[in-house]
């Protein structure tokens, strides 16, 4: 179960602090996956007390796109964190769809890459196996295809530790890359931090998830919770 | 493939904090955890120059838990203005247990509401097993005894308090800037390792 609260001195307005949950949490708790379930209690709630002697922030002060933003990028640090709590996980993976063409396929494709257990397995097992990766992208249930032409599909691995090459093309244009430096994807592959990105190209959006991988872990720790 | 522990407790867990102003923070070990951790946590609103606003996304599963559906009740009925308390347990989700659960929830906000001299002002959460029922006399009486403060380590506990099988305890902290050069304060304390893919609305 995901629950959190958020809390401020802020003077905020109702509405405004309505707005801003919703579209904070639609881009930091609502992108995040560890094994794909979905609990009966999730809740997220945010307090503003308006401890600070300032005017109240409303939809329309020149400040709330900024207390927007700062409240968006602050709940995606902390639910970063439960991702990196995974029951079991070895890995933090951001799975970055970008260029598509809306930012709900963009959200479909990365929430069911990050939700394959296959992907999961294969990035415990530091296999650069990107046929699952397309395999989930494939079968997201987007609306329609609109967001996705094969042929102009990159997909690669990022690494986060500053190492170069950072970028390692598995896919390019829809066409698997014949000479993908497996040395390194396994260097990639063994980092604790890394990204798989998958271009589009059909637009401009983009959606950020953060998944783990499947461990041995998890079905320890899963397999006599309750008793 | 057997892999050199990461020590996320020391990694992801900060060692002070600065907390926003005129919230205060409780939590205390009721004896619903089997292993005596703490499992209960409050965190109120001690602000009275304005009235709080507060807002929530709740899971979208269709079968929502009593403290979900209370919290939802609290909020609408306020008019997501003055909601002042949050009381959070942890071990027993409170999930699938029909009227009883429901009047269980409510006994808790309404324990909170008394302690703090609320009106209905009180958000639930709970999580832990689905299907079992609240251990009420452990949790009144931890309401009871809840002791108060606003320093790290009452955030921290706070924090602590809310874990299931979390192996740290989630709390961070930032300060922003307006346009008018005042400081504002965010806190967050979040939980959760597994049964996590959440769509919330």
């Amino acid at each position: 179960t995901l629950l959190g609260y958020l809390v401020t001195d802020l003077p905020i307005s109702s509405r405004g602090i309505k707005k801003i949950l919703s579209f904070a949490g639609e881009r930091s708790f609502n992108c995040i996956s560890v094994d794909g379930d979905m609990s009966t209690n999730d809740t997220i709630c945010m307090i503003a007390n308006g401890a600070v002697e300032t005017d109240v922030v409303d939809v329309d002060s020149p400040d709330f796109e900024d207390v927007c933003k700062n409240v968006t990028s602050f709940a995606q640090q902390l639910a970063q964190l439960v991702v990196r709590d995974g029951e079991g996980a070895t890995k933090f993976v951001t799975v970055r769809v970008t260029k598509s063409k809306t930012f709900e396929d963009a959200k479909i494709i990365a929430e069911t890459i990050s939700n394959s257990s296959l992907v999961k397995t294969a990035l415990y097992g530091e296999d650069a196996n990107w046929g699952r990766i397309l395999c989930a992208v494939g079968y997201s249930k987007t609306e329609n295809y609109d967001s996705l032409d094969e042929n102009k599909l990159n997909v690669k691995f990022v690494a986060t530790d500053g190492s170069t090459p950072s970028e390692l093309p598995l896919l390019i244009n829809g066409v698997p890359n014949l000479d993908v430096d497996e040395a390194r994807a396994s260097e990639i592959l063994a980092l604790n931090d890394l990204e798989i990105v998958v271009e589009l190209n059909t637009g401009e959006e983009e959606c950020n998830f953060w998944t783990c991988d499947l461990t041995h872990e998890y079905v320890t720790i899963n397999g006599d919770y309750r008793s | 493939k057997a892999k050199a522990p990461i020590d996320k407790y020391s990694l992801y867990v900060p060692k002070t904090g600065v907390f926003p102003k005129k919230f205060e923070v409780g939590s205390i070990a009721t004896g619903v955890k089997k292993n005596g951790n703490l499992d209960l946590g409050i965190i109120v609103n001690r602000n009275t120059s304005r009235k709080s606003t507060s807002s929530a996304v709740f899971t979208t599963n269709r079968f929502k838990a009593a403290p979900v559906l209370k919290s939802k009740e609290v909020l609408e009925s306020n008019n997501y203005e003055g909601v002042n308390a949050i009381v959070v347990n942890s071990g027993c989700a409170n999930s699938m247990t029909g009227e009883v659960g429901m009047r269980d929830a409510e006994k808790m906000c309404d324990l909170v509401n008394n302690k703090l001299h609320l009106d209905n002002q009180t958000l639930i959460m709970s999580t832990g097993v689905i299907g079992q029922k609240l251990q009420m006399e452990k949790i009144a009486n931890g309401i009871d005894k809840i002791k108060f403060g606003s320093g790290f380590e009452d955030w921290l506990n706070m924090a602590k308090s809310i874990c299931t099988t979390d192996t740290f305890p989630k709390l961070i902290s930032s300060q922003f800037k307006l346009q008018n050069g005042k400081v504002y304060t965010l806190t967050g304390i979040s939980k959760g390792a597994g049964m996590i893919c959440p769509n919330m609305a």
